[in-house]
């Protein structure tokens, strides 16, 4: 079923002659079940498919008006339902920017990377320091993250995978230390950027959301960014909002993305916070990540 | 009250927001209204706090799965393996059901069958002492996962363990390589001792959505999955996708994390998750 939406949509309009509101209201709940199974956020699927009616029945009137003209119709009225919807989906998750904002002088361009637990922010801090490494750049990494089991042993492990210098303390409880420690190690080995890793977190943890803002203070990274696993339901918006209120996204990172989650959360994402999504994660290994490209994903996304 | 049919259409459309956005899904959502729908046809309801309440009532009936607790004491030991898609929180929640076993007075072998990830055995290592627990580690990095298995069963029958928990790999349950080595695993549990796997645990993530039913549908399909795990339920995710689980696949909710710490883990209470579905 989790196909069917947008395909059944295309369908009910393929046969028609003559296209009237009540066909394109029942497209739109076709449409709306598809994008509600692809975890979209609610609020975002109404408006949306507010938008899609509003072009659809202006599309409509235009073929009728040139069919009756004489005029040979270029493109059926499925098949302008059907590109509305895409273009819709696609202009809501552009446009496109997955360049790094950089420092200006000799500091350190900071790339944070956050989020809730389990979604991959190390593996993608790993990942991040291998594309910017490979682009000529010298990435160290920043062991933040001090309070799961084997967190910093985890980066020292993709850090020697990488050859790419891992700023770690054992002995420190205190993160914001670190990334400030980070930051002078990098400047004295001559490192351009430094990633930092966090700790996975819950938005309802105050001490630990504020600790994430004391990070920034300290080191005043030019890129914040939100990785987000692809699986995210309707938790997206509420979880990105805080996280971006707290912080000020530069960008987001949606990973898993090799499964078979639709992603919804990738428009919920940007539509809520305004965040550009740099990155695609598209697997375990160093080398899989993407840069961010919105038409393969909103086809995806609608089923 | 049949109500008007305008206070009826409100009422549903406040049903359905307060479901879609709890995650609990479309389809299921429309089963559930459909349940209410048929009853305020039939002019059973008398005001809107019944209609929620029936809502309630049919939730609770669909995770109401009846399930047998573990029992340790006969045919030791009593192997748990657990499974589940990446960054699920496998490896938490076996420390801490760990945790509870030892605090209860039970002898635990882990085995830590995750070979590929980096630093993957450190973390389970650590959770081995904070629970007092012996850790099967590989004999070498990229061991296979079902000889690990296979020598921590070995070494709770030659230490008179209580509860041996197996550690896999997060992995996508679109990759059937690696569902193929989670039927190896299960079946190499079977060759150390007839009757394990006693349970297959699969650790849900509560902030999913609708791919929960998937990761239930591939992994059910390739194993005996006896027992959900549904974690993270201490954010602001309800994991309301886990209504149209039990009501389809009728698997029973064992646990749920509500934290990081080793006593984060309660048994599934059906009252309070309905009760937290709905503030
Ligand atoms: N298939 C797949 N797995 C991924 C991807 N990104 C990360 N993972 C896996 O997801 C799991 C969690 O990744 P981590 O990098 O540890 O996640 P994290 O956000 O740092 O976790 P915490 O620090 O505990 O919050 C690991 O098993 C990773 O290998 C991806 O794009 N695809
Ligand atoms: N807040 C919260 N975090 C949790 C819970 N359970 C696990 N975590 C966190 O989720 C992250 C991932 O947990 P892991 O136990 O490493 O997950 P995993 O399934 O073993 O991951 P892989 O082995 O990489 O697939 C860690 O940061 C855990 O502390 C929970 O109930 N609540
Ligand atoms: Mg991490
Ligand atoms: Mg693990």
């Amino acid at each position: 079923t989790l196909q069917k939406g947008f395909s059944k949509a295309r369908q009910r309009l393929r046969g028609e002659v003559e296209i009237d509101e009540s066909v394109i209201d029942a497209s739109l709940r076709d449409i709306r079940l598809s994008l509600l199974e692809a975890d979209v956020d609610l609020k975002l699927t109404r408006s949306f498919l507010d938008r899609v009616k509003e072009k659809a029945l202006g599309e409509v009137i235009q073929i009728s008006a040139k069919s009756k003209s004489g005029k040979r119709v270029r493109i059926s009225a499925a098949d302008a339902f059907v590109k509305i919807c895409q273009d819709e989906l696609t202009a809501m998750m552009g446009p496109v920017n997955t360049e790094l904002e950089m420092a200006s002088g000799n500091v350190p361009t900071g790339v944070m990377m956050v989020g809730l637990n389990g979604v991959g922010k190390t593996t993608t801090t790993g990942k991040l320091a291998n594309l910017l490494k490979k682009k000529g750049h010298k990435p160290l990494l920043c062991a933040a993250d001090i309070y799961r089991p084997a967190a910093i042993e985890q980066l020292q492990v993709l850090a020697g995978r990488l050859d790419v210098p891992v700023y770690a303390d054992f002995n420190s409880k205190d993160a914001v230390g670190i990334c400030k420690a980070a930051m002078t190690e990098a400047r004295i080995r001559n490192c351009d950027i430094v990633l930092f890793d966090t700790a996975g977190r819950q938005t309802v943890d105050d001490t630990l959301m504020t600790e994430l803002q004391d990070i920034k203070a300290a080191v005043k990274p030019k890129n914040i960014f939100l990785v987000a696993d692809a699986m995210i339901g309707q938790d997206a918006v509420i979880t990105a909002r805080e996280f971006h209120q707290r912080l000020t996204l530069s960008g987001v990172v949606l990973t898993k993305l090799d499964g078979d989650a639709r992603g919804g959360a990738a428009i919920s994402i940007k539509e809520a916070t305004g965040a550009p999504i740099k990155f695609l994660g598209m697997g375990e290994g160093m080398d899989k990540l993407e840069e961010f490209r919105p038409d393969g994903l909103a086809s995806r996304i609608l089923g | 009250f049949k109500g008007t049919k305008e206070i009826d259409a409100d009422l549903l459309d406040k049903l359905e927001e307060a479901l879609i956005t709890s995650d609990v899904g479309a389809g299921t959502t429309e089963w559930l209204l459909n349940l209410v729908r048929e009853a305020l046809d039939k002019e059973e309801l008398k005001d809107p706090k019944a209609v929620w309440g029936l809502l309630k009532d049919e939730i609770r009936h669909a995770l109401s799965i009846k399930a047998s607790p573990y029992d340790f004491s006969s045919d030791k030991p009593f192997v748990i393996m657990v499974v589940g898609v990446n960054g699920a929180g496998k490896t938490t929640t076996i420390g801490k059901l760990a945790s509870q076993f030892s605090q209860d007075g039970y002898k635990i072998v882990l085995a830590a069958a995750d070979t590929f990830r980096a630093a993957a055995v450190n973390q389970l290592e650590i959770w081995g002492r904070r629970t007092n627990s012996e850790v099967v580690k590989p004999a070498k990095e990229g061991a296979d996962p079902s000889s690990v298995v296979f020598d921590a069963v070995k070494t709770a029958k030659e230490t008179g363990a209580d509860i041996v928990i197996a550690d896999t790999a997060g992995r996508l349950h679109t990759q059937a390589p690696l569902m193929e080595e989670l039927k190896k695993i299960n079946r190499v549990l079977g060759k150390a001792h007839d009757t394990a796997p006693h349970e297959i645990l699969l650790v849900l993530d509560a902030t999913n959505g609708q791919n929960a039913l998937q990761q239930v549908k591939e992994f059910g399909d390739a194993l005996d999955i006896s027992g959900i795990a549904l974690t993270k339920l201490d954010g602001t995710a309800k994991g309301g996708v886990i209504i149209g689980i039990c009501h389809e696949y009728k698997i029973p909710v064992r646990y749920i994390g509500i934290g990081e710490a080793k006593d984060s883990l309660r048994q599934f209470d059906v009252e309070d998750f309905v009760d937290a579905l709905f503030v």
